[in-house]
Formats: C-alpha cells, structure tokens, sequence
C-alpha cells in the first residue's frame, strides 16, 4: 500500500 | 524535476495562454468548449487546495496560481465576456455524466481517505476526462479552426511528457503514483484520435461525420 505522496507534480 | 516535467509543464501553459490569446484576440469563443474550461477550472481548484497548507516550491506555487487564474478568466470570458459568440447550441456534453461517475471512484479508489486526498484524486479522475465535451463539440460541428488544434495538440504533448516524467522518475528515483499514472494514461489515449488527425490532415481538423 502506497502512503500520500508529495504533490510536487502539477 | 527532469526535462519532460518541465518541458510538460510548459507546453501544459501555452495550451491555457494560446486559448486565452485566441479568445481575446478574435473577441470571440466560438467553437470552445465552456463546458471543458468549467470542468479544467474545477479540476485545478480542488487539485491546488494544497497551496493553502504546505508549500513545495516557488516554481510550484507561482505555476498553480497561473494556472487557476487561467482557467476562471476563460470561463470569465466564454460565460461573460464574449458570451455572445459562445457555442451553446453545440456544447450539449452532459457534464454530470462525467462528474459523477469521477467523485463517485474518487471516494473509492484513493491514496487515503481524507478531504484533500480526495479532492486532489477527483481532480485527477476528472482531468482524465476534462476534454470530452471539447471534443464531442468538435465531432457535433465537424470542424475545429487552427488556433484550435494548437491548443488541443500542445495539452495533448503535456500529457504524453508527463507519461515520460514518469518514466524517469520510476527508473531514476523509485517514484511512481498509481492514480497519477492510470489518469494520465487514459487521458493521452484520449487525445491520440486527435492527434492522427492533426498529423493527417494539417492543423485544420475536421472530423468525418
């Protein structure tokens, strides 16, 4: 299971 | 941030300003579609909620804010301004048939269950689909003019660079983000009949009826 990620990605 | 995130993210905002300017420019919206530019609008507005709580970088913000800014000034000038010369006749999509379905999937398919995870997923569900009534706008009239097809093929080159972001980020940086990639996928398939059109037949598209 893949946590949040940070969204750097516009 | 690698040369396609960039180079994305680029031709992603002279799509947004090549379709302002031609508004502007021809005081006219003729053969937009309000109702992709409501939807974009709505996906930037819950995808960039974050600007209000964590800060990434200076380049992220200032991108974001133009991006929403936009967005609402070419809804302004579709449904205000130039309202006039606005397609309604044509621009038919029912939008709620992509809405719901999209927040439907967002509250059961996410990175976490939370507000703003769920909005930020929405936004990429929706975004996925955002140009459909642009395009079945382009089918009802059968034609769409050059600046158009500018404008649909540099949104078209964003989402394939982004699809190459990716690629890097998995191989150089272990980074990958399911939701992100699957949307992102679909959304280039939906521009690839676009494409071949643009390719084919110059920038002047018409689609055979």
């Amino acid at each position: 299971e893949q946590e949040t990620t940070e969204k750097d990605e516009l | 941030m690698n040369i396609f995130r960039l180079a994305g993210d680029l031709s992603h905002l002279a799509a947004i300003i090549i379709l302002l300017l031609k508004i502007w420019k021809t005081r006219s919206c003729a053969g937009i579609s309000g109702k992709s530019q409501i939807l974009f609008a709505l996906v930037f507005t819950t995808r960039y909620l974050d600007l209000l709580t964590s800060f990434i970088s200076l380049y992220n913000t200032c991108m974001k804010i133009i991006y929403i800014g936009c967005a609402y000034a070419t809804v302004h000038l579709i449904y205000m301004k130039f309202k006039a010369t606005y397609d309604g006749n044509h621009d038919t999509f029912r939008i709620e048939f992509l809405i719901v379905p999209v927040g439907g999937l967002s509250f059961l398919v996410n990175h976490d269950f939370s507000p703003l995870e769920i909005l930020w997923t929405f936004s990429i569900y929706l975004e996925s689909v955002a140009i459909l009534p642009q395009l079945f706008l382009i089918s009802k009239t059968g034609e769409a003019e050059t600046i158009t097809t500018h404008y649909l093929f540099c949104l078209g080159v964003y989402r394939a660079l982004y699809l190459f972001n990716w690629i890097w980020r998995f191989y150089f940086e272990g980074f990958f983000d399911m939701i992100a990639i699957v949307a992102g996928v679909v959304q280039t398939i939906l521009y690839c009949d676009f494409f071949y059109l643009y390719v084919t037949k110059g920038e002047k598209v018409a689609i055979p009826s």
